[in-house]
């Protein structure tokens, strides 16, 4: 019922009485930062003109804006002096853990999704969301193949007059590693574990596609919905975003270099090796 | 080469459009899985005959040195990979009461990395071949992972710690070794997590 705060030296992370991430004080700075999954309905048509495209493999197409999944979340808390973690439970098919490591400057959710519910006969493609006091207007950033970062602004293209016919899907761009928003006080960015589908729908706020299980082909491919199954039921994904926010103003080294390094390190990861020593003492392996 | 020249091919399959954005019919889909899986756990055991063929000179060195003092000892280690860490299973550090946790860092200049794995015991001691006890933390496996149909796991925490000062396109070696304190000294303690003494040292700084 009262707020919930983890965190290290570099930052601090607080969670409302409902459960949800609320507010950061990180890289000189305290501001308001909120994290919640929503999901949309996929649009449902015979695919026979363009207007009656149905969502699929090669098709993102919501039926109307997103649906939240939970007015309250149940918390665990768990803290050390290694790491301090919030077990987050959102529903039965979404939860998360939102972790900050003793000596890290950014904060880690591994989220966990599925069995998307289909009962109701309705494709469902989840999105995690981050919303920040950024006044970002309209402009985001996303990598190119984990290298430069391309500018975007929502419902505008640098080479000609738009008229938008998907004022959602169409302002979605591939997000390969890293997607992030800026003020002249503020940067967020969210680094990914994988390529996604990631967009900015309003100021300060950037969302991530992270699972989609859908009941229709698109009649763009091979006749097939994309309904990934898994011992019969939904496929359960789990995955990483890791969230790096700040003043651009006190931050040194710069947010982007931290947003650099980080995404050397999570992309190109130690490799781990186990060897069975139960036979010897420990100064024998010395 | 052989083993390499697997996942190589495997890659070369994977370029196609279909394998990069989950385009292909579903039986396709799990038989890229298959090609890949397949290719890894090739370059697995390849990677464990490398590494054997890297630490076995040095442990032919100390155990020439052993010898001489009169010990026999077979220090050949199978080194083995989890690929099911995502979903924190473990056979090996679920099942055994001493292991070794070998990590190689690829990137070109030092590094670290938060280890977790999946334990069945409540206490563990990490130390590095220095002797250094590394801080460790016992952290619960949310229920929403433990509950995952095919998990097949009984490990309900995992142990993690940093495992930092990894050399360059180096290894780095860490022995863990289980705390049997009390028979039921895990059903006792319904959070391991705050065994762990506060006055163990910080990591050190920024890295």
């Amino acid at each position: 019922s009262e707020e919930v705060t983890i965190g290290n030296k570099y930052l601090n992370i607080s969670f409302d009485s409902n459960g949800f991430l609320s507010s950061i004080v990180a890289n000189g700075i305290s501001s308001r930062l909120r994290q919640t999954f929503v999901y949309y309905e996929a649009a449902l048509g015979d695919n026979k003109e363009f207007t009656n495209r149905s969502s699929g493999a090669y098709i993102f197409r919501p039926n109307g804006t997103e649906k939240f999944v939970a007015e309250s979340v149940q918390l665990r808390v768990v803290k050390g002096n290694v790491v301090q973690e919030v077990h987050q439970v959102f529903n039965e098919w979404i939860s998360q853990v939102v972790r900050v490591y003793a000596d890290e400057n950014h904060v880690e959710f591994e989220w966990l999704v599925g069995d998307i519910p289909i009962e109701d006969g309705i494709g469902k493609e989840v999105v995690s969301r981050c919303y920040s006091a950024a006044q970002s207007n309209g402009v985001f950033y996303t990598d190119s193949n984990g290298r430069e970062m391309i500018k975007r602004t929502r419902n505008h293209r640098d080479t000609w007059d738009l008229h938008l016919e998907e004022s959602i899907a169409g302002n979605y761009y591939p997000v390969t590693a890293k997607i992030a928003l800026e003020d002249e006080n503020l940067r967020l960015a969210v680094l990914t574990d994988r390529a996604q589908g990631g967009s900015s729908l309003e100021d300060g706020a950037v969302e991530l596609m992270v699972h989609r299980r859908l009941l229709h082909d698109d009649a763009f491919g091979v006749e097939e919905a994309l309904d990934e199954r898994a011992f019969g039921k939904g496929l359960v994904a789990r995955g990483k975003h890791y969230v790096v926010f700040g003043s651009k103003k006190t931050s040194n080294p710069t947010l982007q270099a931290k947003e650099r390094f980080l995404q050397n390190q999570v992309l190109l990861p130690t490799w781990i090796f186990l060897s069975d020593t139960s036979k010897f003492k420990y100064e024998d392996w010395q | 080469g052989p083993h390499l020249n697997v996942l190589r091919e495997a890659m070369g399959v994977m370029q196609h459009h279909d394998a990069v954005t989950g385009t292909e019919k579903q039986h396709v889909a799990n038989d890229y899985s298959r090609m890949l899986h397949r290719a890894i756990e090739a370059c697995g055991a390849n990677t464990q005959i490398v590494l054997n063929q890297i630490v076995d000179p040095v442990q032919k060195k100390s155990y020439a040195k052993k010898q001489h003092h009169g010990v026999k000892r077979d220090f050949t280690f199978e080194f083995d990979t989890c690929h099911l860490l995502n979903i924190s299973k473990c056979e090996m550090s679920e099942t055994k009461d001493n292991f070794m946790v070998t990590l190689y860092n690829p990137l070109a200049h030092s590094g670290y990395q938060y280890v977790r794995l999946p334990v069945s015991g409540s206490k563990y001691v990490v130390k590095d071949y220095r002797g250094i006890e590394t801080p460790s933390q016992m952290v619960p496996i949310p229920d929403s992972v433990q509950s995952l149909n095919y998990r097949f796991s009984n490990a309900s925490y995992e142990i993690v710690f940093l495992a930092n000062e990894l050399p360059p396109l180096g290894f780095k070696s860490y022995y863990v070794s289980r705390v049997i304190e009390s028979v039921d000294d895990f059903s006792k303690d319904s959070n391991p997590s705050v065994r762990v003494q506060a006055d163990q040292p910080q990591p050190t700084g920024w890295h």
